[in-house]
């Protein structure tokens, strides 16, 4: 992947977890996410969006998070979680 | 994606704006609401759901503009980011309840870069609240991402996925053909002026199908809450009870008893009925019950639920002396029980034991008078208390005992053949620099 700042990348999981595509973190054990599951997430993510999936958070990706939208999530229930309320 | 949540049980949903943009300089109270109003529409033309507005925090959709965080788990996030939200149909009181950010630079009609478009936003939200998910499909108003204005709301089609997305969901609505498709042109009825809706309605344009009233027979006539309405095709009149006009100019049914089906064209008969005041539409083999101006859960009901015939009805009223509904069909008449909900034995019987009526009625009413009055083409009849002869001196002229006209009056655009004493030209026109001069002779 190309090196993302740090920032970047916190946004870009701040991001997958706003709109469902990752769970949130764990505030009990702090847990983060694995690389793998984040890779996931941003092939889910691009997937969803129209985007080549590359599993990175490339330019184009980086663009769409940046795109305006609406704030419910696209996806309910993240690969592999349960039990997260619906609205 | 997403699972759907929910779809509403119900087909009448009321709206709300509760809070309006506060910065928008392009975008006044009206137009936002005449933006919901067809944001909403566009759901309502091909499903069989109803949306009328409402004052007061009942609405089953509130719509508010807000900012940062409001304290529905969703913040805000200013300019760009997330932009607006809605709630998804179900029990809780937020369901349905939509929120926009009053951070965006809502505009309306204006090129891209301008801001964001309220009308394109406002149909994807209202998806959401009824029962609609984010979709991945690219053409789709359900895709999370703004993508732009759609275009003139007055002729915005909805992408034909999303069309069948909410019927799979509610079902077609009976006024749209299963073929209608991408490309086929939305049905005729007109809408409400955009825009056009400024403080004082009076600059609402005239519609020019309304028929006159001083010249056409009714369709249906009624006493409802001591007020006399006169229908007639997609329009009535309305007297209040000291018989004063409301209006010159007559409102459009639609409008005002919200929930009788878009495309109804008149009615045949409307009665107030005893007892809980419902107010009953008739029209062909079907029937409408309203509670004040909105029409209950379940209908429309067919007639038959009366025990009438399959032909339809040409009046029904209430005689003041018995609280007994009467129904009259061609040369027949009915006795219908309203309190125990059951036709009266031994009818129809016929109709000239009402001495001095003609058959085919056009609608009959009771008024603050004791008297009951029967309508057909131009004239009326009364009949005094419960007295089963028409009264000395009738027929007379609608026109002229209620809707105001005199002789020479006439609401018609074209007053062509109006004055017979120049043979139908026009009187020579007075007026310098083309002003029209109009004189008042009552």
């Amino acid at each position: 992947a190309p090196s993302l700042a740090t920032g970047q990348l916190d946004i870009g999981v701040d991001w997958l977890s706003k709109f469902g595509y990752l769970p949130p973190p764990d505030p009990v054990t702090g847990q983060l996410q694995t690389q793998e599951a984040l890779t996931n997430a941003i092939k889910a993510m691009q997937k969803f969006g129209g985007l080549t999936e590359t599993g990175v958070l490339d330019q184009a990706t980086l663009g769409l998070m940046q795109t305006p939208r609406c704030s419910l999530p696209d996806v309910s229930e993240p690969d592999g979680t349960t039990g997260r309320s619906r609205r | 994606s997403l699972k759907p949540q929910n779809k509403w049980t119900k087909r009448h949903l009321s709206w709300r704006v509760r809070t309006f943009p506060k910065e928008s300089a392009l975008l006044g109270r009206d137009t936002v609401r005449a933006l919901m109003h067809y944001a909403l529409k566009v759901w309502s033309d091909i499903a069989p759901l109803n949306f009328h507005e409402v004052a007061g925090s009942e609405a089953d959709i509130q719509i508010d503009f807000t900012k940062a965080d409001h304290d529905d788990g969703y913040p805000f996030d200013g300019p760009g980011g997330t932009v607006a939200h809605a709630f998804f149909p179900g029990e809780r009181f937020t369901a349905g309840d939509t929120h926009f950010d009053d951070d965006e630079a809502w505009t309306f009609r204006s090129p891209d870069t301008h801001g964001m478009d309220l009308f394109a936003v406002a149909v994807h939200e209202f998806g959401h609240a009824i029962g609609l998910v984010h979709t991945s499909a690219l053409e789709s108003i359900m895709r999370p991402y703004y993508q732009g204005p759609v275009g003139d709301p007055l002729k915005y089609d909805l992408p034909y996925e999303d069309k069948v997305r909410v019927w799979q969901l509610y079902g077609v609505r009976d006024s749209v053909s299963h073929t209608q498709g991408p490309g086929n042109p939305p049905d005729t009825e007109e809408p409400p002026v955009l825009l056009d809706l400024p403080d004082n309605r009076s600059t609402v344009l005239y519609a020019r199908d309304a028929p006159d009233r001083c010249t056409s027979p009714f369709d249906a006539v009624a006493q409802i809450r001591g007020e006399a309405f006169f229908f007639k095709g997609r329009y009535f009149w309305r007297l209040t009870r000291e018989k004063h006009l409301v209006s010159l100019r007559p409102a459009q049914i639609q409008r005002f008893w919200r929930g009788l089906p878009a495309n109804l064209d008149g009615l045949d008969a409307v009665y107030e009925r005893p007892g809980d005041h419902k107010i009953v539409f008739f029209k062909g083999l079907k029937y409408w019950v309203f509670k004040d101006n909105n029409v209950e859960e379940g209908y429309p009901r067919p007639i038959s639920d009366f025990g009438l015939p399959v032909e339809g009805l040409d009046a029904a009223f209430v005689w003041p002396h018995n609280d007994k509904t009467y129904f009259f069909q061609g040369a027949h008449y009915w006795r219908y029980d309203d309190h125990l909900r059951r036709m009266d034995p031994g009818y129809p019987k016929d109709a000239s034991l009402w001495k001095g009526l003609p058959p085919n009625l056009d609608d009959a009413m009771r008024w603050s008078d004791g008297s009951s009055y029967f309508f057909k083409g131009k004239e009326y009849w009364r009949v005094l208390a419960s007295d089963m002869e028409v009264e000395a001196g009738f027929p007379r002229l609608i026109a002229k005992d209620w809707l105001h006209c005199t002789e020479m009056q006439s609401d018609s655009p074209n007053v062509e053949g109006k004055f017979p004493e120049d043979g139908g030209r026009h009187l020579p026109d007075h007026a310098e620099n083309g002003y029209e001069v109009c004189s008042c002779t009552s």
